[in-house]
């Protein structure tokens, strides 16, 4: 650049290698965080087991072949929530998804799929009735908000479409979704008997961050 | 475009790598391991201006020796992206979700002149 006329890259290369590093990477750290929308990186509490992960990534590519991306174009963002495991009976089972404030947020969810591994204990079919259940407005209850009856065959992953259940969630405020599972008589709920790490429930919700709205001013 | 060699002097592009692990954030970044924060230096003579990367065909060498001699009607010229490609990244949120998203226009592939 013409003498004195202000080139950031003309200063950088005026650096030690090492300040150069370090201003990079102080750079690129911000550059990451800020497109993220992140003050600062998250600190991680409740790590996945990688063959969990491994696992949904699995499901989420056999779903959606082109989940991947690897077009190049910029694909919506993937969002896998694994659940806590709340109360149970011997008929029944309850799952906690904790959505983040993210997603909860300012976000359109696309789409939101349950996943559920079948081990089934017994050689028959077994009829499962699946329950979304959401806060009512107090906050103190939790009312059905659908429920779906499926009849399991066999040992193995099973999905469920909870877009709208997730919707009206986040519509609410809520970030928490709870599944409860329930079977008819004392079978040993068919989703527990046998469960390794890789077969722990999970949801994956496709979310595309939503644009501000242009205000047409007249 | 051109990478930069050891003395590059003309628009090219320079390859950075910000290892996840050294820098304490592969805990909450799954994959990848890095980001190749690349980035463009170098000058743009006048006579280079507006090619991407340096000339390399017998009509850009015509081309640039008339832009020479008609330097005063050419403008400045700046070394900037001419291609990228998005950092697709899995990582933690602050819930602990995890994420996968693509995060467009963040890797430099290849630099020119405007």
């Amino acid at each position: 650049a013409p003498k004195g006329v202000w080139c950031p890259a003309c200063r950088l290369a005026a650096l030690t290698p090492t300040t150069q590093r370090d201003v990079l990477t102080a750079l690129a750290k911000q550059s990451i965080l800020s497109k993220l929308r992140l003050q600062d990186r998250p600190n991680i509490t409740q790590p996945t087991s990688r063959g969990a992960l491994l696992t949904a990534l699995r499901r989420i590519r056999a779903q959606r072949p082109d989940a991947a991306g690897s077009s190049g174009m910029p694909r919506d963002g993937v969002c896998f929530r694994f659940c806590a495991t709340g109360s149970s009976t011997s008929r029944s089972v309850r799952l906690h998804f904790r959505f983040s404030r993210e997603l909860a947020g300012n976000t359109e969810i696309l789409q939101a799929t349950l996943y559920l591994f079948w081990a089934v204990p017994g050689p028959r079919t077994c009829p499962v009735t699946v329950r979304l259940l959401q806060p009512d407005p107090t906050g103190l209850n939790v009312t059905t908000a659908s429920e779906t009856r499926l009849e399991v065959q066999r040992a193995g992953w099973a999905t469920l479409d909870v877009s709208q259940a997730v919707r009206s969630l986040f519509g609410q405020g809520s970030q928490r979704l709870t599944v409860e599972l329930e079977v008819p008589e004392d079978l040993g709920s068919p989703l527990l008997a046998g469960r390794s790490d890789s077969h722990w429930p999970f949801v994956a919700a496709q979310a595309r961050a939503r644009t501000p709205h242009r205000v047409q001013r007249r | 475009g051109i990478d930069c060699s050891g003395d590059s002097r003309m628009c090219c592009r320079k390859e950075f790598f910000v290892d996840f692990k050294e820098i304490g954030w592969e805990d909450w970044i799954i994959q990848p391991e890095g980001y190749h924060m690349n980035y463009c230096a170098g000058l743009c003579p006048l006579h280079v201006a507006g090619i991407p990367g340096l000339a390399s065909s017998f009509h850009t060498a015509v081309l640039n020796l008339i832009k020479a001699n008609n330097a005063d009607a050419a403008v400045d010229s700046c070394c900037v992206p001419t291609q990228r490609r998005p950092l697709s990244l899995l990582y933690y949120d602050r819930d602990s979700n995890i994420v996968k998203t693509d995060i467009p226009d963040m890797i430099v592939d290849s630099c020119g002149c405007t």
